[in-house]
């Protein structure tokens, strides 16, 4: 099975 | 005060194209730099980010920096009615709770304006690292669009594997499996129909087809595209708007659960 990850994982808030 | 004048105003239709179908409302930034967007997909698993810098315009007033927020497909209903040869300008007083789209036909005999409204977007605006990628791959942006729709009538996900051998694309489903392998090849009449790899090191990653589609919808924008990938981040899919910018598309790879 596969996880989505989200953006939120690679990406920080500004 | 806001105005912007695109002479080739259908490379606003073909970018509302390309972005309505994966965000429904995004906030339009407008500064000196000239006109973006960030966005996310309602999943937040893909992320849209514009950019048209304000020399591609030709003319372009923003007196102080603006953000917009659009209802996607109320703009593009707006600009489905502008015809692909008519310069389209983009008005907003300060503090207006409307943008105005002006089509001109390029001989000046039909001018029409589209009242919008605008509206309130708490949106999260991220922050995108600069990064080294591990491979670069730039091809055919028809030729990429056509490997993903194919392969999304056989599976759900692609793996994308660059090695020195080239670019893979596979996926596998309940009929069965399939590869496509894209070798380098610049030894083409025209440079846009070359492939090429650039590689630090091999990188293999598994993404979403239903993304990957509904990036290529960016595919009438640019007759190549540029896909970046590392092994910790997510992939890039970029498609150049000659002159002015671009389009670039992230999404987050899958992982083994």
């Amino acid at each position: 099975a596969c996880l989505q990850r989200r953006i939120f994982y690679y990406f920080s808030k500004d | 005060m806001l105005e912007l004048r695109l002479v080739q105003g259908s490379l606003l239709k073909k970018v509302l194209e390309a972005i309505k179908d994966l965000v429904n409302d995004a906030n339009f930034d407008c500064s000196a730099t000239g006109f973006s967007l960030q966005a996310m997909d309602s999943s937040h698993v893909a992320l849209v980010a514009l950019l048209l810098r304000s020399e591609g315009f030709e003319h372009y007033r923003c007196d102080r920096n603006l953000s917009m927020g659009m209802n996607l497909n109320n703009m593009s209903k707006m600009l489905k009615c502008a015809g692909n040869d008519d310069i389209i300008t983009i008005k907003a007083d300060d503090g207006s709770d409307t943008v105005t789209f002006m089509f001109e036909s390029p001989n000046q005999d039909k001018i029409a304006d589209f009242e919008m409204k605008l509206m309130d977007i708490d949106s999260e605006h991220l922050g995108i690292p600069e990064a080294e990628y591990q491979a670069i791959v730039r091809m055919p942006s028809s030729e990429f669009a056509r490997i993903c729709k194919d392969l999304s009538s056989i599976g759900d996900t692609v793996v994308i594997s660059v090695t020195k051998e080239g670019v893979k694309f596979s996926t596998r489903g309940d009929i069965g499996t399939a590869n496509v392998v894209c070798r380098q090849n610049t030894t083409v009449d025209k440079p846009e129909e070359a492939t090429v790899i650039e590689m630090q090191e091999p990188v293999s990653l598994t993404f979403a087809l239903r993304y990957m589609n509904s990036f290529t919808k960016a595919t009438p924008l640019s007759g190549t595209v540029t896909i970046s990938l590392s092994s910790d981040l997510p992939i890039v899919v970029e498609y150049k708007i000659a002159e002015m910018g671009y389009i670039r598309f992230y999404l987050a790879p899958k992982i083994e659960d």
